[in-house]
C-alpha cells in the first residue's frame, strides 16, 4: 500500500507541476516554486513541499525538461517499481518504443545523479 | 503507522482510530473543536467542562436554569414561570439523528481544483488542513448530518437540517459516526463511539448506511473477498444487538440498501479526469487500470472494464441487500423498530434526470466513486418525502411551537 501511495502521489505531483509550468508558460524550477507557495504553512505542508525541491528538483527539472511524462518520471526517480513478472503501471499512454525503453532513457539522464537512490526512502516515508 | 508512531500524532491516530473527538475536555463525546471528529461529526457541545451537559439529553428540570442539551431553549417564561423547554418541546416527539456508515455517509471529496492547474492559487489549498484533520471528509456538509452551507459546489440539504426545521427542539442533535472504508465487518471498531444514553437521552433515528465496502475490496480475486450473506446477516444482527443495548426506548433504525455501483462506471469511464482535462489525455477508465495495476483500486469489482465482473458484483450487493430487507421484515428489537430503504441512489439519478441534468454530477470528480455534494443533497429530499409518506412515526410530528422558538431563542446559538 506504502509503495502504491508513493507511485501515485509522484505521478499526481508531477503531472500538476508539468500542467502549472504549462499553463504560466513557466521553468519546470518556477512551477515547483509556485505549487509549494500555494500549499498551506500549517501544517508546513509547504515546508514539505520545500523539501521535495530540495531532494528531487534538479533530477525532476532534467527529466521534466526532456517532455517526460509523469509514469516515466516516477519511475526514474524510483518512486514508481517495476516489479518483474508484472505488467508496468502507468497512467498515461504508453509512449512510442514502449515503456522499458522510455525508463532506460529516463534513467540514463539522472543516472550521473546519486540523489535518486540516497533519498528513495526519505521521499517515500514523505509520501 | 510509522507516522503514528510520533509521540506529537499518536493522539491524533487515536482519535481516528476510536472516532471519538480529541478535544473533549469532559469525555462526554461531544467537542467545541470543529475537526478532529468534533462538532462537524456530533452536535456542538455547549459546555465542554461538565460532562452531564450534551447535545440530544433528554432536558434536566426543563432547563430552567441553564441549556442541558445544548439545543438553545432554556429559561421560563416570567408572565407564567413555565420553562419555555417544557412550553415548546414537551410531547413534541423530540429526537435525534445518528448516521453509522462508510465514506459515502462521511461525505468523502477530494476537491478538483487541488488537481487542476488552471486557476490554482494559494485560495486553492486553503481547506486542505481542515480537509486532512477531518480524514478527507465533510460530514459538516453530508446527507444524514450537514448543516452548513456547501463549499465545495452544490447545496446542503441534510436529513438533519430537515428535522431540525420540522422540531426546532432537535437543534443539534446529530452524530455521523461514519468511517472511510466502514463495512458490515469493520462497524464494531467504531459504533462503540455512539454517545447516547438509554436512560437519560431521547430517542434516535438511526441510519445504517454500508453501501458498498461489503462488496468493495482491492484484491485482483476480489469476488472471493465479498462479504457473504450469512456473514452480512451475522455482522448486521450483532450491530442491531448491540444498538438495542445502547439506544433509548422508542428509538428507530433504518437500513439502506447497497448502492448498484454500475452507474459509476457506465457514467464516468469514458469522461476526462481532472488531472487529464487540460491536455485531454487521461480518462476515469485510466486512473482505474492504473490502481488496479497498483493494487489499490478501492473497488476492483465495479471499477473495471470487465462488464461480467461488475455484473457479479451488482449480484451480490443485491443479495446482501435482501439480508437487509428480511431482517427489517421478520426482526424484532426492545428499544427499537427496523426499516429498510431501498433505491436510493437509483432514486437520486432519476429525479436528477427529470431536471435535464446529467449522471456524472451526481459523481465525486477526482475519486470517480462517491456521491457528489448533488447527489447527498437530492438523496437526503429523496429520503425525507419518502420516509414522511411511509413511516409517520420515524421523525415524528411537526413541532407546532416551531416559530415561537424561532422568535424567541433566534438561531438557538447556531451550530
Amino acid at each position: 500500500l506504502r509503495k502504491s501511495s508513493t507511485c501515485i502521489g509522484c505521478v499526481l505531483l508531477v503531472s500538476i507541476t508539468e500542467q502549472l509550468a504549462q499553463v504560466h508558460n513557466s521553468s519546470i524550477q518556477e512551477a515547483m516554486v509556485l505549487l509549494c507557495s500555494y500549499l498551506p504553512s500549517e501544517p508546513n505542508l509547504s515546508g514539505i513541499c520545500a523539501l521535495l525541491i530540495e531532494l528531487f528538483g534538479s533530477d525532476l527539472i532534467k527529466l521534466l525538461n526532456y517532455k517526460l511524462n509523469g509514469d516515466i518520471v516516477c519511475h526514474a526517480l524510483k518512486l514508481c517499481n517495476n516489479v518483474p513478472g508484472e505488467p508496468i503501471c502507468h497512467l498515461y499512454q504508453t509512449p512510442k518504443g514502449g515503456l522499458k525503453r522510455a525508463f532506460k532513457e529516463a534513467e540514463k539522464i539522472v543516472m550521473q545523479s546519486n540523489t535518486v537512490m540516497k533519498n528513495a526512502d526519505v521521499i517515500s516515508d514523505v509520501f | 503507522l510509522k507516522l503514528c508512531s510520533l509521540p506529537i500524532l499518536r493522539s491524533i491516530c487515536e482519535t481516528m482510530e476510536s472516532s471519538v473527538p480529541l478535544e473533549d475536555f469532559d469525555h462526554d463525546n461531544f467537542s467545541f473543536f470543529p475537526t478532529l471528529r468534533g462538532y462537524h461529526w456530533r452536535g456542538r457541545d455547549c459546555n465542554d467542562m461538565d460532562k452531564s451537559v450534551y447535545p440530544g439529553k433528554r432536558p434536566k428540570d426543563w432547563d430552567a436554569l441553564e441549556d442541558s442539551n445544548c439545543n438553545g431553549i432554556w429559561g421560563f417564561d416570567p408572565e407564567d414561570g413555565i420553562p419555555y423547554e417544557k412550553k415548546f418541546c414537551d410531547g413534541t416527539d423530540a429526537k435525534g439523528i445518528i448516521i453509522i456508515g462508510d465514506s459515502a455517509a462521511a461525505h468523502f471529496h477530494i476537491p478538483m481544483q487541488w488537481l487542476s492547474a488552471i486557476n490554482m492559487s494559494k485560495e486553492t489549498f486553503a481547506d486542505l488542513p481542515l480537509a486532512l484533520s477531518n480524514e478527507l471528509d465533510w460530514p459538516q456538509f453530508s446527507l444524514y448530518t450537514g448543516f452548513q452551507n456547501a463549499t465545495i459546489g452544490g447545496w446542503t440539504k441534510s436529513l438533519y437540517l430537515q428535522l431540525r426545521k420540522w422540531n426546532r427542539c432537535n437543534h443539534r442533535d446529530y452524530q455521523n459516526i461514519a468511517r472511510n472504508g466502514g463495512s458490515s465487518h469493520n462497524v464494531y471498531q467504531y459504533v462503540e463511539s455512539l454517545a447516547r444514553n438509554q436512560e437519560l437521552d431521547k430517542p434516535v433515528v438511526v441510519f445504517y448506511a454500508m453501501v458498498g465496502n461489503d462488496v468493495c475490496n482491492s484484491n485482483q480475486d476480489t469476488l472471493k473477498y465479498m462479504t457473504t450473506p450469512q456473514e452480512m446477516k451475522s455482522n448486521v444482527l450483532t450491530t442491531l444487538e448491540y444498538l438495542d443495548s445502547r439506544l433509548p426506548n422508542g428509538s428507530h433504525v433504518v437500513l439502506v440498501q447497497l448502492a448498484d455501483g454500475r452507474f459509476l462506471w457506465d457514467s464516468i469511464h469514458d469522461r476526462y479526469h481532472p488531472i487529464g482535462q487540460l491536455n485531454k489525455n487521461v480518462k476515469y477508465k485510466h486512473v482505474y487500470n492504473f490502481l488496479s495495476c497498483l493494487k489499490i483500486n478501492p473497488c476492483e469489482g465495479w471499477m473495471t472494464e470487465n462488464e461480467t465482473l461488475r455484473n457479479l458484483t451488482t449480484e451480490r450487493a443485491d443479495q446482501l441487500s435482501s439480508v437487509l430487507s428480511e431482517i427489517a421484515s421478520s426482526y424484532k428489537f426492545k428499544h427499537f423498530k427496523v426499516f429498510y430503504f431501498d433505491n436510493l441512489y437509483q432514486k437520486v439519478t432519476v429525479e436528477w434526470s427529470k431536471l435535464g441534468r446529467e449522471p456524472w454530477e451526481l459523481i465525486e470528480p477526482v475519486d470517480g466513486f462517491h456521491p457528489s455534494q448533488i447527489a447527498s443533497a437530492v438523496g437526503a429530499e429523496i429520503i425525507w418525502k419518502e420516509a414522511l409518506l411511509k413511516w409517520p412515526e420515524l421523525f415524528g410530528k411537526e413541532n407546532a411551537h416551531n416559530k415561537e422558538i424561532t422568535a424567541k431563542f433566534a438561531d438557538q446559538g447556531g451550530h
